[in-house]
């Protein structure tokens, strides 16, 4: 499950801008 | 009266919002019917990161957003991703689904693992959004509300964020007061929305945790 670290991670990816990797 | 400046900013923020949206392909697979306890589990954990995606593209525009410092971005973002998954969700339930989605919906939810302990403030949350009858301006500048909060976690210039926030609340007073002139409490009862969430999040990480140990 996206645990928070992984909602971290989502959020700076999604952030900079790279979300199709 | 609400300026031509907060009418643009309004505009801004509903396209956003209508904009960055669960991708259709993510929300059909909800619908699909017999899936198993495992299934449903899996199925909410990738709403979940779907939601904090189409939220972050959501809040790049916010006007001013990006201009704040970086981790005070990350750090707005990480404390208001909980509240902001279930505003949204929560407008899927009170929206007039075709019949028996609604239903599928929560017996879905209710068939993930999640205890009841979660369960009940969870709906009661949605309930009490439903009853709102809240127009899109309003969820989408509640949204956008929800995020500039000036006093989340390891925020270093609450000021920054609080200069962003404030034309908000402003909008969404007078908006309030436009849609609803017979109910005087009506943005009261919104902000009040806003306290409701704030322990649902408290909710969210018991149940992540509990999940993880099923």
């Amino acid at each position: 499950p996206a645990s928070n670290l992984g909602l971290e991670d989502i959020i700076r990816k999604a952030l900079m801008g790279n979300l199709e990797e | 009266q609400i300026t031509k400046e907060q009418l643009g900013l309004m505009k801004v923020i509903v396209d956003a919002y209508n904009t960055h949206q669960i991708p259709q392909d993510v929300a059909k697979k909800l619908l699909q019917e017999q899936y198993s306890e495992e299934e449903n589990f899996l199925l909410l954990t990738e709403m979940a990161t779907s939601q904090v995606q189409v939220l972050v593209e959501f809040t790049k525009n916010i006007p001013g957003f990006l201009s704040l410092d970086h981790e005070d971005q990350i750090a707005l973002l990480k404390g208001s991703a909980v509240e902001a998954m279930f505003l949204r969700s929560a407008q899927v339930f009170s929206r007039k689904m075709p019949n028996g989605h609604t239903e599928v919906l929560e017996e879905r939810i209710r068939k993930s693992g999640i205890s009841e302990e979660f369960m009940t403030p969870m709906f009661n949350f949605y309930k009490s959004i439903g009853e709102l009858h809240m127009v899109q301006e309003e969820q989408a500048l509640l949204t956008a509300i929800t995020i500039l909060t000036p006093d989340r976690a390891y925020v270093k210039d609450q000021k920054a964020v609080e200069r962003l926030q404030e034309p908000m609340l402003d909008l969404l007073r007078k908006l309030c007061a436009l849609q609803h002139p017979q109910e005087p409490q009506y943005f009261a009862r919104l902000l009040g929305r806003l306290t409701e969430l704030r322990t649902l999040n408290h909710y969210h990480a018991e149940m992540l945790t509990s999940w993880r140990m099923n």
